[in-house]
């Protein structure tokens, strides 16, 4: 073989030009014709009878950044962030490692929970710190809308035409951050999800009902909602209800759940008070790296609904909040649904690249960043495009079965709800 | 990580005596603000 390799004469020969315009052309075509089949492709998902394909990828528009960003395998990386940061550190590296991360990204150590930063095995427990009692002291006036966390207020406003504005010129619809309808029960997996079955439950602890009612009168009374139970039950507060049928009386039947789930296929802006006295209003706020990292509620409120947005993770940095559009729309976010005290109220944790893991205290089905939720989303998109329905991007739970009488999971002003994990 | 809240409150109008009435900030576009801070009022 070496003597064949050495002896043998090489020539070299010129290819034809039009061989070469020839092929560069062939490849050309094949690329657009690609490109061409998978818009056709994109386009009949959701068609009766269409292939199912999972989720259509969404290509955000923007600077070149996005763009190479958008082809990135932003989840895949989160969890290999995560993973990387739950590996433990020596002993001895943990107290200078976590003195340098606080260095870079400005954590005041004094008011960390644990003097000993040794108990912190990894940056990802340290990343979850809590913070000493007393550190955050809640703001004396119990009418006040409090942050929810440590951060920078990067927008506040009011919606107007169903629009949140992003930044100056770049607005998104509000129907696109928390989803318009109730998808089918397909798609519900609460703890206590919107089915007959529940309603049946209900309908067996209605001997109990008596008691319960004392004891949300007690919390009502202790943490200061101001509705009284008939409110609840009727919605004949400020607002209109969220769901009518929810009540669960002793009288609760399928069709009542049947009512609710009808309900349920309202936009969701139905429920604002239609003698327009109200408007919405937003609040963006911005958790850097070196912030404190659990959330709490901003209010005395009540959760009815999580939805579940299992989007992208793209970094949610000022800069690109500034130049993606609709950046909290793209990105995986859970979407807590409430009432307050003027009305509707919800609680949005969006995700990012670093911070990709949203854990809800009251929600131990909740999983977010993971592969089993991301497989579950095509499936859902599949099931929804073999019925020839759009896929509404969401997984629903009720918390209506926290407690029946308030119909949601009731939170206390500055609790604790949970938190970002890194990866 | 971001934090986006979406609520409904009364609107702002001015009362007999000028004085708005209604949802109020208490915050400004940029500013840091830790945990339990008022963000606004009615």
């Amino acid at each position: 073989l070496g003597d064949a390799l050495r002896n043998t004469k090489i020539q070299w020969y010129q290819i034809p030009v039009g061989l070469g315009i020839g092929f560069l052309g062939l490849v050309q075509f094949y690329k657009v014709t690609a490109r061409e089949q998978e818009k056709q492709r994109d386009l009949e998902v959701g068609e009766p009878g269409s292939q199912p394909r999972g989720r259509p990828k969404v290509r955000p528009d923007g600077p070149w950044q996005v763009q190479v960003m958008s082809t990135l395998p932003l989840k895949a990386m989160s969890r290999l962030w995560g993973r990387f940061n739950e590996l433990t550190i020596p002993y001895y590296l943990r107290v200078p490692g976590f003195k340098l991360y606080a260095f870079i990204f400005g954590v005041d150590l004094s008011e960390v929970g644990e003097d000993d930063l040794h108990v912190y095995p990894n940056l990802a427990a340290f990343f979850y710190r809590k913070l000493k009692p007393g550190s955050r002291p809640l703001h004396p006036d119990p009418h006040m809308l409090l942050s929810p966390s440590d951060g920078r207020v990067l927008q506040f406003g009011q919606i107007e035409g169903g629009d949140i504005e992003q930044v100056k010129g770049m607005t998104y619809s509000i129907d696109a951050l928390l989803g318009r309808r109730t998808p089918t029960s397909s798609i519900s997996n609460g703890s206590s999800g919107t089915s007959t079955e529940h309603a049946k439950k209900i309908h067996r602890e209605a001997s109990e009902e008596e008691e319960i009612i004392k004891s949300d009168a007690e919390f009502a009374r202790v943490n200061g909602i101001p509705y009284t139970l008939p409110d609840l039950f009727t919605g004949s507060g400020r607002s209109k209800p969220v769901k009518d049928a929810a009540t669960p009386s002793s009288q609760s039947t399928e069709a009542e759940v049947g009512a609710e789930l009808a309900l349920g296929e309202r936009p969701w802006y139905d429920i604002i008070s239609p003698d327009k006295t109200t408007s919405l209003y937003y609040a963006v706020v911005y958790l850097a790296p070196g912030d404190y990292h659990r959330f709490h509620s901003p209010t005395n409120w009540v959760v009815e609904r999580r939805r579940h947005f299992a989007g992208e993770l793209y970094s949610v940095s000022p800069y690109l909040q500034r130049t993606l559009p609709g950046l909290f729309t793209l990105n995986e976010r859970v979407v807590l649904l409430g009432r307050w005290r003027w009305g509707f109220f919800s609680y949005i944790p969006v995700g990012a690249t670093n911070v990709g893991s949203i854990v809800v205290n009251f929600d131990r089905e909740l999983r977010t960043n993971s592969l089993t939720t991301d497989t579950e989303a095509d499936r859902a998109a599949d099931e929804a495009a073999a019925r020839g329905e759009p896929y509404l991007g969401f997984a629903e739970a009720s918390y209506e079965g926290a407690s029946p009488v308030l119909g949601g999971h009731a939170l206390r002003r500055g609790e604790e709800m949970g938190g970002f994990q890194l990866g | 990580s971001t934090i986006v809240l979406v609520f409904e409150a009364p609107s702002q109008q001015k009362g007999e005596n000028g004085r708005v009435k209604g949802w109020e900030w208490k915050v400004q576009k940029g500013q840091r603000v830790r945990q339990g801070q008022a963000l606004g009022q009615v």
